[in-house]
């Protein structure tokens, strides 16, 4: 309510992230040696950083068999890791197969 | 069929690649699938040239004329095999070497080393998954990738993985017998499925996943190749 005292920062500079976050994402980066031209973007990824870190304790979570934490893509949201790092289209499958015949049924007993 | 079953022993696999910033995992599906054929053929381990077909295939799917192979906007394997049978085939890695983003087809039909004689997909059923890997080699495979963002190691096995969101090609090489799983408790099979994303990712480049519930699609999308002589 002080008129003498403006908001100078973005929302990006708000950004809530759990202690020790930034610490790691500095080590993410060392790791993967990732580089991002401006602060803007710095902020950014370390806020799509802090994202992946509770999406990966999910997975670890719904997947307790398997090891999950930072990878090479944590620094990615899960639109852009799909985007850059898959790439397979619909169809292919075996219902849509007109090409080839499905392979005949082999035995498998025992 | 043997309690498990790897070809990488067996010579059948090549080194992990690296696609990069390019969806183009369908052409190292592909790739992965034909190397194994063609080894089972002939003895010989050959890597193939994922960038011709990244440059040069713009194969449709029979049923869905808008998925169509298109280098780094992704494609499927099935098209891949159908544009190879067409152009004549494939040529090495060494001579159409990788670059992760499409330019110009300068694929030379006197460069191909392997040619693509059929294919078939496989049923759902996993038993018949494991029978055609075991009879027919590596195994071009798709799924849904949503774990393998965080994925560093162990058996995946999630409780929850949407078998229609199928978005990511890969190669089945083979299928373990014991791999841990505390929620299905006690050792469950899985599958050992080569990814194109480094030796860095996952198990050295190689990601487990539980076999035997249709985990994450992975039975929807099978298919088999047979090369021929060059």
């Amino acid at each position: 309510d002080d008129l003498k005292i403006h908001q100078v920062t973005d929302h990006g500079g708000n950004l809530k992230l759990p202690l020790g976050t930034e610490q790691q994402f500095k080590s993410f980066i060392q790791k993967y040696g990732k580089e991002y031209s401006t602060r803007e973007e710095y902020v950014h990824r370390l806020g799509v950083f802090g994202k992946n870190l509770v999406r990966a304790a999910e997975h670890q979570v719904l997947d307790p068999t398997a090891v999950h934490g930072v990878t090479s893509f944590s620094d990615l949201t899960e639109e852009e890791f799909e985007g850059m790092f898959t790439g397979l289209k619909s169809g292919g499958g075996v219902a849509s197969n007109e090409v080839s015949e499905t392979a005949p049924y082999l035995d498998v007993k025992e | 069929l043997p309690e498990s079953f790897d070809w990488r022993e067996k010579g059948a696999v090549t080194y992990v690649k690296m696609q990069g910033t390019c969806g183009s995992c369908w052409a190292f599906s592909t790739t992965g699938a034909i190397e194994g054929a063609n080894f089972i053929r002939t003895g010989k381990l050959l890597s193939l040239s994922e960038q011709q077909l990244v440059d040069c295939d713009n194969m449709c799917d029979v049923k869905e004329k808008d998925s169509c192979d298109s280098g780094c906007e992704g494609g499927l394997m099935t098209n891949a095999y159908n544009y190879l049978m067409r152009a004549g085939g494939l040529e090495e890695e060494k001579a159409y070497p990788y670059t992760s983003k499409k330019g110009e087809c300068k694929f030379k039909e006197d460069k191909v080393a392997v040619k693509v004689a059929n294919f078939t997909t496989i049923p759902l059923d996993e038993n018949q998954i494991a029978a055609n890997l075991v009879h027919n080699g590596p195994l071009a495979v798709g799924l849904n990738a949503v774990f393998m963002q965080t994925y560093i190691g162990g058996v995946s096995c999630p409780l929850i993985c949407s078998k229609r969101a199928v978005n990511h090609g890969v190669l089945l090489v083979g299928y373990g017998s014991k791999g841990f799983s505390i929620l299905r408790l006690g050792y469950r099979p899985y599958w050992i499925i080569k990814n194109s994303w480094g030796e860095k990712w996952g198990e050295n480049g190689y990601y487990h996943l539980c076999r035997g519930h249709g985990m994450c699609g992975m039975n929807t999308m099978v298919s088999a190749v047979a090369t021929a002589t060059s």
